[in-house]
């Protein structure tokens, strides 16, 4: 038996919207410690790993670990009928092939249940082991989808470059090239519109601006994203969700063969 | 020529 009751039901919905264009169908894994998924995309270059904390529910049941396959654009499409105000719950019986969305909204006059199919899914697990990054930007999210969309308009790819004078973004296309720096800017009225950037070493990595066009889908979850970096490895960006865990994606750098 | 790996060429499967 597995029940789980969101206040914020918003949450879900966002973090559905977020994820649904880059996986279409995964695994949800359900614990005591939380609601979590882990998901590639069908060319296995991008990874997201949601984390749902059980602190974070008004009512966490969970009586056994259950994995939920479900198609994620369907659940979208359910959720999309919840309210942004209305609480969430999750409920599923052991055994079972479907599972339930509830929403009611705040004031409790209108109750919804949406059941949904379950499917069997053959997902690849990985193991992501905690790394220290060479470089570590934290920026505001609405910043860093901005220079994305906008790059997406020249070129294909992007080169994040992190030095000791800032964080720059490149691109190169059929019509010319751009670059975009953002300088460490701490000195802001709120802590969320500060740019931090932490370098141990300088790093510079391409990336295909598809994919990171997709991961700031994730941008109405917080206001700020972390971009961890190290030299040939998978860029690690993080988006918060507030008190309650986190959406993380992670994507293969283009190398020299 | 410049190339993506998938990850699993950088994390192991569990």
């Amino acid at each position: 038996m597995l029940e789980l009751r969101l206040v914020q039901g918003s949450l879900l919905k966002k973090v559905l919207e977020s994820i649904k264009e880059l996986v279409n169908d995964a695994n949800f894994d359900c614990s005591s410690t939380g609601f979590s998924l882990q998901a590639m995309d069908s060319s296995h270059v991008a990874l997201v790993a949601l984390l749902l904390r059980s602190e974070g529910f008004e009512h966490y049941r969970c009586d056994r670990n259950l994995s939920m396959g479900m198609n994620l654009n369907n659940m979208a499409k359910m959720l999309k009928c919840a309210g942004n105000d209305d609480i969430i719950t999750i409920k599923a019986d052991d055994g079972s092939d479907t599972v339930t969305f509830m929403f009611e909204s705040p004031t409790q006059d209108k109750i919804s249940d949406f059941e949904m199919k379950l499917m069997d899914i053959d997902s690849e697990h990985l193991g992501i082991p905690e790394a220290e990054y060479d470089a570590i930007v934290r920026m505001p999210s609405a910043e860093f989808a901005r220079i994305c969309k906008d790059l997406s308009s020249i070129g294909d790819t992007v080169v994040i470059s992190v030095t000791k004078e800032g964080v720059k973004f490149s691109t190169k296309g059929d019509i010319g090239a751009a670059n975009i720096v953002c300088r460490q800017n701490t000195t802001v009225d709120k802590p969320d519109d500060a740019t931090v950037i932490e370098m141990k070493e300088p790093v510079s990595l391409q990336f295909a601006l598809r994919y990171t066009n997709f991961f700031t889908k994730a941008t109405p979850l917080s206001s700020t994203v972390t971009i961890s970096l190290s030299n040939e490895l998978p860029v690690v960006v993080e988006y918060k969700i507030a008190e309650m865990g986190y959406v993380r994606f992670y994507l293969a750098p283009k190398i020299e063969e | 020529m410049r190339r993506q790996f998938p990850l699993t060429f950088y994390f192991a499967m569990t």
